[in-house]
């Protein structure tokens, strides 16, 4: 035996990197289906009520097996690792090449980057993140013109019909699932999850709950005359309401009081696409941007716009490549995005920055305090679908904070076309 | 990464097939387009 220790021939082979996503994935996927069996168990003995109230329940999408692999694997702890792993100091020769590297691959246009002597960029996530030279982005000289607010590949475009929003392939996804519903009650944005922050005029940089959201939710849009609440712009056919006036009441945007209120209009119900008017016509359109690796990953505003508030959703990290759009149906309301929501002069107007697993995390230049693909954040959302479920009320999926003004009177944060809103970032 | 944005602006009750009058709303791209930052997306 000792001859045979001695004398064996050790050879060392490198594991393909597609068993080790293998063997994560199956890792993953015996601890789903453990802790899926053990709920179901628990609810076949009726002990939910008794039971340890359950985390945020993770969304298993229908497709292929390229996707059913995909939601096995811990996304979000990947793209985490991928910003660690670029944050990674390159050294210092080695960086020209690499990043000259990096563009000739991605289709990086390096005499438009602000910087000229790449050296400067100590990292990846740095050059990913670059600035580019004044004037290299000319914008429309048309004030009614919307502009594309970052470099990428325009998806898909169109007008919204019936609530839904067409993703590529003909496959559709609804306008509440993207953008959220309603407005989470106050104790569901208790904590520091909910939590949102002043723009850079709060220069205290201290944050504020906004308690009175409901009531300052008035008079968001003003069609036909008459004023409508932004659950009315974004809600279904089903809870459409026909309000002369935005109200305590009216805003309430729990269940309960929305059937109430629907019980009290019901004669005036009617879808949200009948609150266009027939003289002052208006109507809802999207468009979808896509930024590909070697882009510029800075947005800007697309026009004059004022931001009320943001929705965080904590959700997943999939890849928002073409394929998987094609592949996966809502993937845009699976994935972790922030929405940003606010009016311009023709009405609603919002802005939704989605995250992929290669560039999980969304900055937003005016808002301090928000983390996008942060572990801290994902506990928060879990421990707020664990409240939510106590208290019997359905967790909303996402965490809302609004902007005061300058003046701290007027509310939302104002910006002008072109002016930087923020951008992704690696991992 | 992905953008989208979601709007409202004035439109053609008739709809844009049969041709919209000059104060509704107009894409100015197609899809797949590569698009600049700054470049229009639509007008009104």
């Amino acid at each position: 035996l000792g001859e045979a220790l001695h004398s064996s021939k050790i050879q060392w082979y490198q594991i393909p990197v597609g068993l080790g996503i293998g063997f994560l994935g199956l890792i993953q996927f015996y601890k789903i289906s453990t802790r899926e069996q053990e709920r179901q168990k628990e609810l076949q003995d009726g002990q939910r009520e008794t039971a340890q109230p359950q985390a945020r329940l993770r969304v298993r999408p229908e497709g292929p097996w390229q996707v059913q692999v995909m939601s096995t694997l811990p996304l979000k702890a990947i793209s985490r690792l991928w910003g660690r792993f670029n944050e990674l100091t390159i050294p210092y020769y080695l960086r020209v090449p690499g990043f000259r590297l990096y563009s000739f691959i991605f289709g990086v246009n390096l005499d438009e980057v602000s910087e000229p002597d790449l050296h400067v960029y100590p990292n990846l996530a740095a050059f990913f993140y670059r600035t580019l030279k004044p004037g290299a982005r000319p914008l429309d000289p048309d004030p009614n013109a919307l502009l594309s607010p970052s470099d990428g590949k325009v998806l898909q475009f169109g007008r919204i019909e019936g609530g839904d929003i067409e993703q590529v392939k003909g496959m559709t996804y609804s306008i509440d699932a993207l953008l959220g519903k309603n407005t989470p009650t106050a104790s569901t944005r208790s904590g520091s999850w909910g939590r949102g922050s002043d723009d850079g005029c709060a220069q205290r940089g201290e944050s504020r709950v906004n308690e009175a959201i409901i009531q300052q939710e008035a008079e968001f849009a003003k069609v036909n005359g008459i004023s409508y609440t932004l659950p009315d712009l974004l809600s279904g056919p089903s809870n459409a309401r026909d309000l002369p006036a935005a109200t305590d009441e009216s805003t309430e945007a729990s269940p309960r009081a929305e059937s109430e209120v629907r019980a009290d209009l019901a004669l005036g119900e009617k879808p949200w696409y009948d609150l266009l008017s027939a003289d002052k016509t208006t109507a809802l359109y999207y468009a979808v941007v896509y930024l590909a690796p070697g882009d510029y990953h800075r947005f800007h505003s697309p026009t004059n716009w004022v931001v009320e508030r943001r929705r965080h959703f904590a959700g997943e990290l999939y890849s928002v490549s073409p394929y998987l759009q094609r592949t996966l149906p809502g993937l845009f309301t699976l994935n972790e995005r922030v929405v940003l929501l606010g009016r311009w002069r023709h009405g609603f107007f919002s802005y939704t920055p989605v995250g992929a697993t290669n560039v999980g995390s969304i900055k937003i230049n005016f808002d301090r305090e928000l983390r996008t693909n942060s572990l801290t954040t994902d506990t928060a959302a879990d421990q707020a679908a664990e409240e939510a479920a106590r208290r019997g009320e359905p967790y909303l999926g996402f965490a809302e904070a609004t902007y005061a003004g300058a003046s701290g009177v007027l509310h939302g944060h104002a910006l002008r076309r072109g002016d930087e809103m923020g951008g992704f970032q690696l991992g | 990464s992905t953008v989208v944005l979601v709007f409202e602006a004035p439109a053609d009750r008739r709809g844009e097939s049969q041709g919209a009058t000059a104060s509704t709303w107009q894409w100015c791209v197609e899809k797949g387009q590569r698009v600049k930052m700054g470049q229009a997306l639509g007008r009104i």
